[in-house]
């Protein structure tokens, strides 16, 4: 465990509880991609199965438990408790386009041809994506809440603390995770356009950030 | 021992 690896699990696990908290407290969902939630959710529930075969540590399982039951728990917000606020005409991402191409490069590129392997891939690349219906639905309505902004810089925050890490484990540990490395490179150049977005607009400026 | 630092991250 090095700083930037903790700093960026802290910076999802803020992420996370910034959104829940955000939908608890206004009991509204608006402006909240339920796709990239139930996507984030798959995610979690596909890569953490080796919670049964692989024992890293405490603090590993604690956060993976945890990981599981917010993202789970955001997931009921959005589609049951507080679905009248679900803002479903701009929820409109085609997520088959993300599936699609997930599920054929994941049976093309893993680290072995077993179940629990290509589903750890498969996860792996659908984080690298899961975030696009949000971002989609950010540029389709052309605006966002500040709190919205949070949880996404939090969110960038945590992947590019993850590069970091990936660096520091490198050269630390002779540590080199080719799948998680490319596709977490791929996932923080999507970040980059809204950090600037986000650094110019909302941290200058007003509450919501608007595009241009 | 690779495989089990790969597990090690969320």
């Amino acid at each position: 465990m090095n700083i930037f690896r903790l700093a960026g699990d802290v910076s999802h696990l803020v992420a996370i509880i910034i959104l829940l908290l955000k939908i608890w407290r206004s009991k509204s969902c608006a402006g909240i991609s339920g796709k990239s939630q139930v996507l984030f959710a798959l995610v979690f529930s596909t890569r953490y199965l080796d919670l049964f075969t692989v024992f890293v540590s405490v603090y590993n399982v604690v956060m993976k438990v945890v990981f599981l039951a917010l993202s789970y728990a955001t997931v009921y917000l959005i589609y049951m408790r507080f679905r009248n606020s679900y803002d479903s005409e701009n929820d409109t991402f085609r997520v088959e386009f993300l599936l699609v191409p997930v599920i054929g490069l994941s049976f093309l590129e893993n680290y072995a041809f077993t179940p629990l392997e290509i589903l750890w891939t498969f996860s792996i690349f659908l984080e690298a994506v899961a975030i696009m219906p949000q971002l989609f639905m950010i540029t389709k309505t052309g605006e966002a809440e500040s709190i919205t902004t949070h949880y996404l810089f939090f969110l960038g925050l945590y992947r590019a603390l993850y590069i970091a890490n990936w660096v520091w484990r490198y050269h630390m540990e002779g540590f080199f995770d080719q799948i998680a490395v490319v596709s977490g490179v791929v996932q923080t150049i999507f970040y980059c356009d809204f950090f600037y977005l986000y650094v110019t607009r909302v941290l200058r400026g007003k509450g919501k950030m608007s595009l241009p | 021992n690779q495989e089990l630092l790969r597990h090690d991250e969320l």
